[in-house]
């Protein structure tokens, strides 16, 4: 389960401050689906940047599982995100030297898993996404669907229990998108927790409930919870 | 207008190829709006580029206001893309060490535009688009939809005829996005012509036609010619 109790968190210009996050709150069950959508700057991949450890909050609390991560070090958070999240960012964050392939594979470097079960399982996830014929190309030989999708893949190799989609089919046509919620649903029956920022009302739909930011602000929240 | 006659464009591997425009006929008139759909990697960012002047196909004609530009030199290009053109990126290509301002402002940089006056309609742009209070900000210090949008500005500060958009509202909320589509409507009753590129079914309804891409092959094409 994951807590955020009054998180708080601004940019600092010069004498110029950006407020991106104002007192959030939030409560998130384990094997919850949930949908974050707001206007553009409204907070919402800074709130994903702190839930996936990647960012600390400037003030409040946020317990993952029972333990606080307000108060961890770098080292500290990396271990919790290498173990059990899975980050699809905006705007892919891949290795431009490194294949599609290798790119998928990345997360489990250091991990126990050997290098040929690796690649078993980073080919199995990129035919899972349609890739299985674009392994061997690396980042500017692929369309922007495509690097969509080899971050997607790239995410879920760690068989993270949280998965932290940032806008994932923002750059996918309607059937590939279709493709992807129905990869979605199937991790989400196989118990993981899923929050997916999207713009995309139809894509939102999948969520079991929707939280509405603004200026920093959780609005409203819609939608059907623990049916 | 742009004449299209058997374009082709393919991608070389070692021995392996990926015929990524597969004879593409097309026949664009001045002042018309077209959209273009089709699947993640049916080859519209790769049309989007050579009717952009950004490269050359490997067979085929391309006249723009009937000059031939398969014939082209990269120099000779490039003067035609500064003068005539306006691109949005799908993954932006904007400059990470310059702010907002600074990028929008690039494209007038060896133009006979004073700084002033590039100033001016720099600042003028990054209004319309809502980011007024964002203009000092460089693209790290930026939200995904808040590049989108410089990138926009950015494609329109030297008044181009041709306005090429590779998805332009990808990472925009409904309201931002239109926003943008009002902006293009404008732009489009003042006589320019544009082709963008959408995986949005609402957003490709603002064009008068929607041309379906697949396989890099014209599938086919819909809407209202010419009312
Ligand atoms: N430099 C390259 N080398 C090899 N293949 C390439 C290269 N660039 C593009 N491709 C391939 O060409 C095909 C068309 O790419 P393109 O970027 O035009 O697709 P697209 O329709 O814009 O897709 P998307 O909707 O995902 O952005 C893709 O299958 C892609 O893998
Ligand atoms: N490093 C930074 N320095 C200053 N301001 C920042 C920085 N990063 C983000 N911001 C500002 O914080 C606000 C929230 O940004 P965030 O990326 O969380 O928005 P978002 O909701 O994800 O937007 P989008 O839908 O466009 O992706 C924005 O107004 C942005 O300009
Ligand atoms: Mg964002
Ligand atoms: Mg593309």
């Amino acid at each position: 389960a994951l807590v955020i109790k009054g998180l708080n968190k601004s940019f600092v210009m010069g004498d110029a401050e950006v407020k991106a996050l104002d007192n959030i709150n939030l409560l998130i069950a384990h094997n919850d689906y949930i949908a974050i959508m707001g206007p553009s700057g409204s907070g919402k991949s800074t709130l994903m940047n702190i839930l996936g450890c990647l960012t600390t909050a400037d003030a409040g609390s946020y317990l993952l599982n029972g333990q606080e991560l307000a108060t961890l070090n770098d080292d500290q958070l990396a271990s919790i995100r290498n173990q059990y999240i899975g980050f699809i960012f905006q705007s892919f964050n891949l290795q431009s030297r490194r294949t599609a392939l290798e790119n998928v594979m990345l997360p489990l470097r250091f991990s126990k898993v050997s290098r040929e079960e690796a690649t078993i399982k980073a080919k199995a996830l990129l035919e899972r996404v349609g890739l299985a014929e674009r392994m061997e190309h690396c980042p500017s030989e692929l369309s922007g669907g495509q690097r969509q999708r080899v971050a997607i893949a790239r995410a879920l190799i760690n068989e993270p229990t949280l998965i932290l989609a940032d806008e994932p089919t923002g750059n996918l046509d309607s059937n590939t998108s279709e493709e992807i919620m129905r990869l979605f649903d199937e991790l989400h029956s196989n118990g993981q927790t899923i929050i997916m920022v999207t713009h995309e009302p139809t894509i939102a739909a999948h969520a079991q409930l929707t939280i509405q930011l603004e200026d920093g602000q959780i609005h409203e929240i819609s939608g059907i919870h623990y049916e």
